[in-house]
């Protein structure tokens, strides 16, 4: 049960070292608080972005939190890929760099699994294959407009 | 293995029976605040048995139904498939709830059109590493939870997948 | 000590119903949950948007909840004004057309009280008076750069 | 009655001494992400004794002065006024926390210059209805925060003002 754990925790952070690397433009890992007994500790994550020192994710701006908490999610997601994902404007908090950095991600993540992504940003739009629109009318029926494809590029 | 259809019935805003089709790759979705755009994904986890119905946002299950319509029961069915394969390699997997008043609710699952049980459902869809603690779904404010959860909570994410 | 809770209770759900018509384009009001007796209650938000039913706050959709949260703040804010209001990225789940409400409000509210919003969104930079920027080189030292002044409308 | 300059000297990510002036009306503040836009709110809030360390996104005090630089001290001061106002109607007020290492930490609060006590400072600007449960400060999350308060905790913010 520890080697399973153990072996989970190390694929894990691995991949958020290189996925935290290509998302922000710092390095981050992930940190067991209890190494030698990990079931009685947790797990926290310590993130350098570029110039600044290593911080807990707690001294955080928004936008870099936001970034840390999805970079941990594509971690553990890589580990045991699903054959879909489907995501509810995860990004709010990011600016327009950082909302095209994460957009540009789910564009090649997508070409191994398929990507439902809810989103108000034009980066996020712009990049993926295709929009379905949804829209009410003032009877408050929900109802799904074409879907808008995106220049093919 | 993608999701190639929604069929969602009476559920939450989507009062009229609606069909949206999915294609592999990247696909957003978008509209104005409080259009259904979140409701589509809570269909997602509703049909496939992926939550409670706290993180769809209703206090209890027949919340879900449509509650401008008079009809008392709503459904969802999602297709799962892959491009290339045969009409029989197709996976559906369908949710209804009906409420029946005083006499109580009632919510039963479909594999393939015949009646399952949620740990059927839920066995089929492990096998493709889709289940709760997978968080192949995020929700509207998921992001925020994560870095708002203790040390101990996150560790037990890792625990979920090990 | 009770009348002074009711006197303001009942003030702030007027400016309740009042401001959150103008935010959104339907009705709104504070509950007690428990009127005879409030200090053993709590307060809840119903509100109705146009063509819909009467709904809890909980039910809503994300931008439905947070217009909901800003018409609950500016309703107390009305009751005991502040010479200063200062925002930190309160239009994050808000669509352009919710977005620009709101920005249209503060703006109105700012002949009143001073207003400080940090924000991303282009609504609110277009509604304002000024624009303070914030920037940093890689080394991680805050910097304020000029102050853009918007256009005169 | 307003905010006419907010003065930032080596506190979290504003290692220069920074002044920035403030006009009445609407004034918006924008940058990238992690660029300082909240440190600015931050201090504010330091300034004015609105809120605690934790509020600040700090584990304690010590926390908010800047960490790249060699200098164990930081200060933040907020000048009001009014726009026809002479220099002697202005108030000041002024909070600085020094860093002594193993011998603790000192914070001391200034009223137009003088040492004040933070009791002092918080009459003279509750006068103007400036207190941490006025809510006129909203710090990123807290629309968040009042949409997932229970109903009682909703009901104690109008307790506070009522
Ligand atoms: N059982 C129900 N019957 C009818 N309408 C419902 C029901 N449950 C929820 N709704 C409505 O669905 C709407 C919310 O939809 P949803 O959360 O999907 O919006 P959204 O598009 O995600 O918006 P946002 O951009 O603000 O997050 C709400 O206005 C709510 O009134
Ligand atoms: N004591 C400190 N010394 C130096 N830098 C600090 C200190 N405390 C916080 N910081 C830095 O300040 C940065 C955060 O600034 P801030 O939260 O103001 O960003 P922001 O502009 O609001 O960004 P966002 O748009 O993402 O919310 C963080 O990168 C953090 O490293
Ligand atoms: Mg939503
Ligand atoms: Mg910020």
């Amino acid at each position: 049960k520890l080697n399973a754990f153990l072996t989970a925790f190390e694929n894990v952070d691995n991949n958020f070292q290189e996925i935290f690397a290509e998302l922000s433009d710092g390095e981050g890992h992930l940190v067991l608080t209890n190494p030698s007994d990990p079931f009685n500790g947790g797990l926290t994550i310590e993130a350098r972005p570029r110039g600044k020192r290593m911080q807990r994710m707690e001294a955080m701006s928004g936008g870099e939190k936001s970034l840390t908490a999805l970079a941990f999610v594509f971690s553990f997601q890589r580990y045991m890929p699903a054959p879909f994902y489907a995501f509810d404007e995860v990004d709010m908090f990011l600016d327009g760099i950082n909302a095209e950095k994460l957009a540009h991600m789910v564009k090649r993540q997508s070409e191994a699994a398929q990507f439902i992504v809810v989103s108000l940003r034009k980066p996020m739009l712009q990049n993926s294959d295709r929009t379905v629109g949804v829209t009410q009318k003032r009877d408050g029926v929900s109802k799904v407009t074409g879907v808008m494809l995106q220049h093919a590029s | 293995m993608h999701i190639q259809q929604i069929e969602i019935d009476n559920f939450k805003s989507f009062s009229n029976k609606t069909i949206i089709p999915f294609e592999q790759g990247f696909t957003t979705i978008s509209g104005p605040n409080g259009s259904g755009k979140s409701n589509i994904i809570d269909s997602i986890l509703f049909c496939l048995g992926l939550s409670s119905s706290r993180t769809m946002r209703a206090e209890k299950l027949t919340d879900l139904i449509n509650n401008a319509s008079k009809r008392r029961e709503a459904s969802v069915s999602i297709m799962f498939g892959n491009t290339d394969a045969s009409d029989d390699e197709k996976v559906i997997v369908t949710r209804k709830i009906k409420d029946s008043g005083a006499s109580g609710y009632g919510s039963t699952y479909y594999l393939n059109g015949k009646v399952a049980t949620l740990t059927e459902i839920h066995d089929r869809l492990s096998q493709h590493n889709i289940s709760p603690g997978a968080y192949n779904v995020l929700m509207q404010g998921d992001v925020t939870g994560i870095i708002n959860m203790t040390a101990m909570e996150r560790r037990k994410i890792i625990d979920e997948i090990a």
